[in-house]
């Protein structure tokens, strides 16, 4: 089973047309293993990205680099996964 | 196995536990409901549709959740609808006036071999499972296969993305059992895919941003829908076509309803906006349900009331 320990949902915000752009170009960089669950779509709409523990930095310092606003939406999305898990094994027993 | 007449509506569950769930609904509501097998899916999981009829070939309604393996608050909305129909036909007069006119077939599990894996292997999974030829990279997005606008923009050509849009339409077998069942049952009038998440109701067209021949009809019922949606909890949702929504996105199931002649083509997607996204704690699934359904009967509502 895969696990997702350290790995964070980040809520990004492109305020114009070339931050699109250039997350459209960092979804592309396959090393990063990006999840877009919600992509960039118009600027001023936000877009949600589930980033792998090993690229968090890597993506947050892009992120800053290119002036593009985001928070994080999930801390750990491991956390969220157990705690699913253990409500099913509860509600199964 | 969970016994009849207690399944936790407020859980997720195993697609075994929802079959089981099925089969006991089955068996509770015999003169009304039964279960059609109406293929099976890549990895030979049998595709399970609740067939909700007062008798004879009526003109009929077809939901479906969970095309998007990972979307579990779907399958589960799903689960609790079918219970919410089954148990109040003859005492809720919505539901007692719909199923006399018009039969309801409902889906709640339209990817089974995606939604065990999710279970089973990676949460995040959302494809179908389907081995692609010449690629390490495994599934279609169910959601771009559909022969509307196929290849279009919006949908990837990479096997290895999440959009990935197949071979050629219809190539998933889950896809192409839904779209030879309704072909074949000629009367489907009403065609709504249940999705989440970002509190959506959406109409067609995605593959293309032109306004479709019903936009203002469409867009009147989604209005009226998303209202009764948000008169329970206070859940706002957004509507209008998939294009102007979200993006341009190619392949898109409503979009093939439409175009079929299905006029009333709608997509949900449900709670939340992003403060759990896929991950939705249990705990929100009967909110979600309730909510969804007043949104439903909304839309159905019309749909009996607008013969075409």
């Amino acid at each position: 089973r895969e696990t997702f320990v350290g790995d964070q949902v980040l809520e990004v915000t492109p305020s114009n047309e070339e931050q699109i752009v250039n997350l459209k170009e960092l979804e592309a960089e396959e090393h990063l293993q990006l999840d877009f669950w919600k992509p960039p779509t118009t600027p001023g709409e936000t877009a949600h990205v589930r980033v792998p523990f090993v690229s968090v930095q890597a993506v947050k310092a892009f992120l800053e680099s290119q002036g593009i606003d985001y928070s994080i939406m999930i801390e750990d999305v491991q956390v969220l996964l157990d705690n699913e898990n253990d409500e099913m094994l509860l509600n199964q027993r | 196995r969970e016994r009849s007449g207690n399944f936790n509506f407020e859980a997720y569950h195993t697609l075994d536990e929802i079959s089981q769930e099925m089969d006991n609904l089955v068996a509770k509501h015999p003169g009304l409901l039964s279960k059609l097998t109406i293929g099976r899916s890549f990895e030979k999981r049998p595709m399970n549709v609740l067939k909700f009829s007062t008798g004879g070939n009526k003109p009929a309604i077809w939901l479906d959740a969970g095309i998007h393996a990972r979307e579990w608050v779907t399958q589960a909305t799903a689960v609790w609808t079918a219970n919410k129909i089954a148990s109040e036909y003859g005492t809720d007069p919505f539901i007692t006036s719909l199923l006399d006119k018009m039969d309801i077939f409902l889906l709640p599990v339209t990817n089974p071999d995606g939604y065990v894996f999710s279970h089973t292997k990676n949460r995040m999974w959302r494809k179908t499972r389907s081995k692609v030829a010449g690629s390490l990279c495994v599934g279609v997005d169910p959601n771009r296969n559909w022969d509307a606008g196929f290849g279009g923009p919006g949908a990837s050509n990479s096997p290895c993305s999440d959009s990935y849009h197949g071979p050629s339409a219809n190539s998933e077998v889950e896809v192409k059992s839904i779209v030879d069942f309704i072909k074949s049952h000629g009367n489907v009038k009403a065609f709504i895919t249940i999705h989440s998440y970002s509190q959506l109701l959406m109409f067609p067209y995605g593959y293309k941003c032109t306004k479709s021949d019903s936009f203002d009809e469409l867009n009147e019922v989604a209005l009226k829908a998303a209202q009764s949606v948000a008169s329970l909890h206070g859940t706002k949702y957004k509507v209008g076509p998939i294009c102007s929504v979200i993006y341009q996105a190619s392949g898109g199931s409503i979009d093939w309803a439409y175009d079929s002649g299905i006029k009333y083509s709608f997509a949900f997607e449900l709670r939340d906006t992003g403060r759990y996204g896929f991950l939705l704690p249990a705990s929100q699934i009967l909110p979600t349900a309730q909510e969804t359904w007043l949104g439903l009967k909304t839309i159905m509502e019309h749909v009996r009331d607008h013969p075409y």
